[in-house]
This record gives C-alpha cells, structure tokens and sequence, in this order.
C-alpha cells in the first residue's frame, strides 16, 4: 500500500504540553505513562489499543523524512506511515521514540529514545464499528 | 485589562496515531 502523506508537525509533542486522560487526568506529555494509554482506551470504550510492531525504516524521498513499516493488531496487518523523523511513537514500556531523537528534542525538547525495529508501539483503532 | 492567557489541552488519543482500518469483531 502507498504511504499516507507526512502530517504537519503537531504542538501537542512539545514538552509541557498538557494532555487530558479519559478519566479527566491532565499530565504533561514527557510525564505519560503505557498504563495512561491502555487505561484511558479502557474507559473510553470506542478506541481499542494495538500493538504495532516496526518491521522496516526507510528513507523517504520527502526531505527530513522516513516511511515506517508496522505490523498492526493480533492479525498484523502491513501498514506503512511517511512521517517527518522528529515525529514521536510512544513504545510499549519504553516511552516516546522517534526516528531522529536528536531533531526531537531540538525540536520539542521532549526526551526520545531512538526508534528502531522490532519496537513495538502504541497505536488505537475503533472497536466494534457496525 | 491583561486577560489571563489559557492554555490549551490536548486529548490523549491526539498523540496515538490510527494505524490500522476498522475492523468488526
């Protein structure tokens, strides 16, 4: 399948930025937590967490970015993201990580351990659409 | 009059990308 288009960079990634969980929790995007995703997606009831595992970095022909392969979900369905380097994914039990931890902490000054394969990251899908 | 400047919160599924298509169980 072609990569979907780079998105803009996004403000919410910048350290201090303040997230609000399901239960109405505010935490500060650097201070997020795996148990914060799954139990939020919990109470939610419409958003399901999945577990996407990176199968594959490459270059990209767009300028300062990179087309990742994900394994998704318990049926590992392919879906490949271009997205800028500095764009964070948030690790299971590892926290955020991103292509180019350098550029993302010069960027968002948000604290990023680098992306690799094999990690496996924190995606969301609707559960039971019918 | 300074009007107190607010600061914007964010959702927390703003931060998780959507990877994969719907699917029904």
């Amino acid at each position: 399948a072609a990569p979907t288009p780079a998105p803009s960079l996004p403000p919410y990634f910048m350290k201090g930025s303040i997230i609000q969980l399901a239960d109405g929790e505010l935490k500060r995007v650097e201070d997020l937590r795996t148990e914060d995703f799954i139990q939020s997606a919990e109470i939610s009831g419409e958003l399901k967490i999945d577990s996407s595992t990176v199968e594959r970095i490459d270059g990209s022909p767009a300028p300062n970015s990179a087309i990742i392969q994900f394994a998704v979900g318990e049926h590992r369905v392919q879906v490949s993201v271009e997205v800028l380097v500095e764009y964070p994914f948030f690790v299971f039990g590892q926290g955020w990580s991103s292509c180019c931890p350098d550029r993302t902490t010069q960027l968002f000054e948000l604290s990023c351990a680098k992306l690799s394969v094999g990690d496996v990251c924190i995606s969301l899908t609707l559960k039971n659409l019918k | 009059n300074v009007e107190p400047r607010s600061v914007p919160v964010f959702p927390w599924h703003s931060l998780v990308p959507f990877l994969a298509p719907t699917q029904s169980d």
